[in-house]
Parts: structure tokens; C-alpha cells; sequence
């Protein structure tokens, strides 16, 4: 563990703990695409398959605990809660998401580490949670104004994938025979995507005007 | 081993 992948780990838990402060309280998704919801929940029951399994540590196991009930939790609000479903966007969260599910896990059986069903089920996640952003991107596009919590859940999903590109550059200068194409430059487009929310979001923090994307 | 490196993180 080193402080790049930790500060990573802290941010996705933020993102993750901001989404779930903003349905439990105000029981409000205004803004949040329930499709990207329903990609990170299948990103993470695809890469913690092996959550049972295949031991790593208390950290490991409690953070993936969270990843996922968080995930599914979220899932549920926004589909089952009387209250919060009424808030949702559905008109305009209308990305075809199943048109990038089937590619990513085609692309996995193609390209992979290792052909085990582990190691392909983890690449599906990792190729997976590259482009789950995206209906969230279409949808901000399209959402007049984009309230504060949902501009922080959006940053900071964006930014702990940064932050772990950070701890992959801090590990193959330290740690010898560390590197894995697959996971860098998975994760080098998934922050890619972000690029311009990132500087929309930072010219609305600099000029403290509401963020908007242009559509 | 290759297997557990990659896996060690979330």
C-alpha cells in the first residue's frame, strides 16, 4: 500500500459516501444516471468475485464490502424508494449502456492476462468501469442545473482514478516486474473521460459560477 | 505470485 493508492481509495469512498449522503437525506438523485450506477455495480461484482476466496486483508475485504453494498444500495434507492425514484431523470438518462457491456466482456475474452475465469472476469470489470462514467457524462450534459453534490460525487469518482495512477507509477519504480498494460491503460481512458468535466468543474469552482456542461 | 499482485487492490 503507498500513499498514492490509499488517498485513492479514501477519495473513491468519498465519492461513494457523498452519493449516498445525497439519496438518504434528501432523498434526491436529480442528476445521477441510474445506468452508471447499474455499470459500477456490475464493475464491482465482477472484480470482487473472489472477495471470499481469495484473502488480501481486513482493509481489502471491508473496503470491498463497502464498494459493493454501497453499489447495490444505491441501485436499489433509485429503482424501489417511492421517494427517491421520483426524482429521477429517466427521459434523459437514456444511454444505451447494455451496448457497452457486451464489447467490454467480448474484449476480455480477447484480451487478457491470464485465461482464467478470475482473471477475465476482472479485466470485463476493469474494461467495464473505463466507460461506466460515460451515461453519467451524457446525463450531466443534458441536466440544466447540476446541483453541488452531485458535481463533488462526479470529481471525485473522477479523481481516485487518477490518484491510482499515481500509486501504478509509484509501483513500477519500486516494485521490480510490476506491470500490467491491461490496468494502466484502462485506467489512463477512464480519467481521459473525465478530462473535460474536470475542466468545467474547475473553471466553475475558479470563477464560483454553477457548473455546467455544454451538450 | 503475478495472480495476487493484481488482485491486491480494489
Amino acid at each position: 500500500m503507498n500513499i498514492f493508492r490509499l488517498a485513492g481509495d479514501m477519495t473513491h469512498l468519498a465519492s461513494v459516501l457523498v452519493l449516498l449522503l445525497k439519496i438518504h437525506t434528501i432523498k434526491s438523485c436529480a442528476g445521477i444516471s441510474l445506468k452508471t450506477q447499474e455499470l459500477y455495480a456490475l464493475v464491482f461484482a465482477s472484480r470482487y468475485l473472489d472477495i471470499f476466496t481469495h484473502y488480501v486483508s481486513f482493509y481489502n475485504t471491508v473496503m470491498k464490502l463497502i464498494f459493493l453494498g454501497s453499489a447495490f444500495s444505491i441501485v436499489w434507492y433509485i429503482r424501489r424508494h417511492k421517494l427517491v425514484r421520483r426524482s429521477y431523470d429517466k427521459d434523459h438518462d437514456t444511454f444505451r449502456h447494455y451496448f457497452i457491456v457486451l464489447p467490454c466482456l467480448i474484449l476480455a475474452l480477447l484480451i487478457h492476462e491470464k485465461f482464467t475465469f478470475r482473471v477475465v472476469m476482472w479485466t470485463f470489470s476493469l474494461y467495464l468501469e473505463a466507460v461506466a462514467i460515460l451515461p453519467q457524462l451524457v446525463l450531466l450534459q443534458r441536466t440544466r442545473n447540476i446541483d453541488n453534490l452531485t458535481g463533488q460525487y462526479v470529481f471525485l469518482l473522477g479523481a481516485y482514478r487518477a490518484l491510482y495512477i499515481l500509486n501504478w507509477v509509484y509501483r513500477y519504480f519500486t516494485e521490480p516486474h510490476y506491470v500490467h498494460w491491461i490496468t494502466w491503460i484502462s485506467g489512463l481512458i477512464q480519467t481521459l473521460l473525465y478530462a473535460d468535466f474536470f475542466y468545467y468543474y474547475f473553471q466553475s469552482w475558479k470563477n464560483n459560477v454553477k457548473l455546467e456542461l455544454p451538450a | 505470485s503475478e495472480d495476487e499482485e493484481l488482485h491486491d487492490e480494489l
